[in-house]
């Protein structure tokens, strides 16, 4: 997915343009129905972000709700006549964890992934304390043992780009919030 | 540090 384009996000829309950025790549590599029809003086890009921001009911101000994520996206794949794509989403708030071999399917020309990501500290061996953060969302460019190449669509004015890192999962650990102290299956560390 | 904790996984019908 290395030749994947860039849209950064705005405010709150880092799914809708993580998300945009993943599905642009399939519509240039063999799904062309997901691409909006070219309109001479508009931005293709922008115009398909406009669409997923409508379908998963993005708030500019408050950002992505996890349970409106992966029912948005089948909206939007049907409605542009692919009726058969699967999306799934696994880990923290829905039924399964997985370890990090579900992402080999990357390698694959029609699967691809957007990862959910927040921000923790890390306070002892297994234990983790959540930070306030809404959570932000990246697309996966390049996966292979643990090591992940990424696209982040962060604001323009930070870090949006790609990055490669190696990260370590780690199993039954504890999670600290403002509700108590919870066991969680899996955790993937980042250096 | 960051922590990963979700995916989601969108698999296209395969091209022909």
């Amino acid at each position: 997915k290395y030749t994947m384009p860039d849209l950064d996000q705005e405010e709150n829309t880092c799914f809708p343009a993580a998300a945009s950025n993943i599905i642009y790549w399939f519509g240039e590599n063999g799904y062309p129905n997901l691409l909006p029809a070219l309109v001479t003086g508009e931005n293709r890009h922008r115009r398909l972000f406009t669409k997923l921001l409508v379908h998963c009911n993005v708030s500019y101000r408050l950002g992505t709700k996890f349970e409106v994520m992966t029912t948005g996206l089948k909206n939007f794949f049907k409605e542009q006549g692919y009726n058969d794509v699967k999306v799934s989403y696994r880990g923290f708030g829905g039924a399964v964890f997985t370890g990090p071999e579900w992402f080999e399917k990357n390698g694959q020309d029609n699967v691809g992934f957007i990862l959910c990501i927040d921000y923790v500290k890390k306070t002892g061996e297994r234990e983790y304390s959540a930070a306030e953060s809404l959570g932000h969302c990246i697309s996966l460019l390049t996966y292979s043992d643990n090591v992940a190449v990424i696209l982040d669509p962060a604001h323009t004015a930070d870090e949006r780009g790609r990055y490669t890192f190696r990260f370590q999962p780690v199993r039954n650990v504890r999670l600290t919030d403002s509700n108590g102290t919870y066991p969680l299956p899996l955790v993937y560390e980042l250096p | 540090a960051a922590i990963l904790t979700g995916a989601i996984c969108i698999e296209m019908p395969p091209l022909a």
